[in-house]
């Protein structure tokens, strides 16, 4: 895409196929060519759309940012989102994360459901020495959060992350099982959890607004991990759930390694959907 | 839903005469506004309204004394003809066992999907095996393993650090205890990712499967198009998969994918237990997509 183009009516269809095309939506999108052409008008013929755009998409990020919580203690973060999205994967990144800044971390495996997820979580943990609170397979995934809370409290821990299984938004027993671990939580250590973070593969879809609806209505969904960016998927979907439900992005996925993991950067996002 | 909206484009001028093209014009921007909202990819959409719009002037919707219906009965068959037959057959060997390879993006039901095709293969009296040829993932062969066990089914764990030869491996297992067919579930990756997807061409060379299947996840957006074409350039799959169909998604990627590579739909998974599996029924996906 060429840089400084005017702002004319074919320019507008591009710029609009572009954001379509990202899984930004139609009403978050018609929002933003609203806004370019506002600004665009302030302007004056001289504008340089794809700039314009590039703010539009910044300044609707930006209203969606929230001052994080305050610190826990522990902190909890709990990880929720639908089947395969990379929430396991993400914890061990997050974990790592506040690892590198010399903080102790501790992992509850409450996905007590799905074939091997404790071995997958526990495989993490020993990959960037944080400990790994499991119950049985089977197990009640509540029991579990809790028990880790108690050891995550007992032991001074800064940072407590809790994987849990994936769940379809639709499925009332399984929303009912979360809305339970994080009752629990709350019910052991006030103010927990701290966080509840969305998992949202950047290949979704307007699917991903439902699953932003529903997971704040039954766990409160402070903010989002985007994850599989790497891919070229544009994860125009977040832009849209930050916009109609000022969700902040709180970090970005973009491997299946460890480091492949970054807090949230607007600018680069904001370039990365329009190029 | 659409056979409303389109009631009400149309009802507006029931008195007042004839029905013009651009009350077709309007009619046709709802339909538009469907297939985004299902996450159809944009340029499949507009291909397919091409099509619908050529329909819908050359035909009787001018005239209907129910327009609205006949419209919708027009975008609704046009949509079931391009998702593709119903039951599509998968390929077998000529010579035993009949190997199928499975593939796709990074947690899009692979795993969950070998088993249970296994399971849908054993219920029909075959001797599968699974061969868990994703080394790379933390805990894959476990999670294939407690799957295969949950059903009876045999899993192949190799020796190798390389999947190919893991898959060979197999391969030579099950000719030897003659389990048949071989399911091959492979690490999940990205299209544009050359290594990788070199890998999956070495892995079908040294096993040449008589089917492959695309798993593609069905909550995908817009970028169902890109690793779908980019899975078929590389390999030619010769089925597809739709999962979590479980969900409140709307499908839009099964007409993505299937407009870009013209592949049968084969699968469609419906949840996370391995009987729920089903065949790929058209006009079921067509009345979810257009809501
Ligand atoms: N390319 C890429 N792959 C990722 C990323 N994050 C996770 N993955 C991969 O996505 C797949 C699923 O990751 P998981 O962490 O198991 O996902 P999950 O949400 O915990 O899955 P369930 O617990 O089964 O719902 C794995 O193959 C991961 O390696 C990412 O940022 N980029
Ligand atoms: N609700 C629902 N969940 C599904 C379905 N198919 C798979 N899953 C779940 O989706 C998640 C990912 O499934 P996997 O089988 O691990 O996916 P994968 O493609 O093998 O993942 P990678 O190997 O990491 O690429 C798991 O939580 C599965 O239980 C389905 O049809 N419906
Ligand atoms: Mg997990
Ligand atoms: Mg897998």
């Amino acid at each position: 895409f060429k840089p400084g183009r005017k702002l004319d009516k074919s320019l507008l269809q591009e710029l609009e196929d572009i954001l379509l095309s990202a899984d930004v939506g139609l009403e978050t999108t018609d929002h933003l060519i609203a806004k370019l052409q506002e600004a665009g008008r302030k302007v004056g013929p001289d504008a340089d759309a794809d700039a314009l755009l590039r703010e539009q998409v910044v300044a609707l990020l930006r209203e969606a940012e929230a001052t994080p919580p305050p610190q826990g203690a522990p902190h909890v973060v709990l990880v929720v989102g639908v089947n395969g999205t990379g929430k396991t994967t993400s914890v061990g990144k997050l974990g790592k994360y506040y690892a590198n800044q010399g903080k102790s971390v501790m992992f509850a495996a409450a996905d007590t459901f799905r074939a091997a997820a404790i071995e997958q979580l526990k495989i993490w943990g020993e990959r960037s020495g944080i400990q790994v609170v499991a119950g049985l397979p089977n197990g009640d995934s509540a029991a579990v959060a809790v028990d880790a809370l108690q050891a995550a409290a007992n032991r001074n821990t800064d940072f407590l992350i809790v994987d849990t299984a994936g769940r379809l938004h639709n499925k009332a027993n399984l929303m009912q099982e979360l809305e339970k671990v994080s009752r629990v939580l709350k019910k052991r250590q006030e103010g927990a959890p701290h966080e509840v973070l969305l998992v949202l593969d950047a290949t979704t879809g307007q699917n991903g607004l439902n699953q932003a609806r529903e997971f704040t209505r039954t766990a409160g969904v402070t903010g989002l991990i985007l994850t599989k960016i790497d891919g070229t998927a544009k994860g125009g979907v977040a832009l849209a759930i930050a916009h109609t439900m000022k969700l902040p992005i709180r970090y970005v996925g973009y491997g299946e390694s460890l480091d492949d993991f970054d807090p949230f950067d607007a600018e680069k996002f904001a370039e990365s959907l329009l190029g | 839903d659409l056979t409303s909206k389109l009631d009400r484009v149309f009802r507006n001028l029931r008195g007042v005469g004839k029905i013009s093209e651009s009350n077709i014009r309007d009619a046709m921007a709802d339909v538009r506004r469907a297939l985004l909202e299902a996450d159809v990819n944009l340029q499949v959409s507009r291909d397919f309204l091409a099509r619908v719009e050529e329909k819908a002037l050359g035909q009787e919707v001018m005239k209907s004394l129910q327009p609205a219906q006949l419209f919708v009965k027009i975008v609704h068959d046009e949509l079931v003809a391009l998702l593709g037959e119903k039951e599509a057959r998968m390929g077998t060997a000529k010579k035993p066992p009949t190997v199928i390879m499975v593939v796709g993006l990074q947690g899009s039901g692979k795993t969950t999907f070998c088993a249970k095709l296994a399971r849908h293969f054993k219920a029909k009296g075959r001797r599968p095996l699974l061969i868990a040829a994703d080394l790379q993932r933390p805990a894959a062969q476990d999670q294939l393993q407690v799957l295969g066990e949950s059903i009876g089914v045999n899993v192949f764990r190799g020796e190798s650090k390389n999947p190919v030869e893991v898959c060979e491996a197999g391969l030579r297992h099950a000719r030897k205890i003659s389990l048949d067919p071989v399911i091959l579930d492979t690490a999940g990756r990205l299209h544009v990712d050359d290594e990788l997807m070199n890998e999956l061409d070495r892995v079908r060379k040294g096993t040449e499967p008589a089917e492959i299947l695309f798993v593609a996840d069905g909550m995908t957006g817009q970028d169902a198009v890109n690793s779908a074409k980019a899975f078929f350039e590389r390999l030619s799959f010769s089925g597809v998969v739709l999962t979590k169909m479980d969900g409140d998604t709307r499908g839009g990627a099964a007409l993505s994918i299937r407009a870009v590579t013209d592949v049968p739909i084969k699968f469609m998974s419906v949840g996370e237990k391995l009987d729920q599996l089903e065949p790929f029924h058209p006009d079921r996906v067509a009345g979810r997509i257009l809501g």
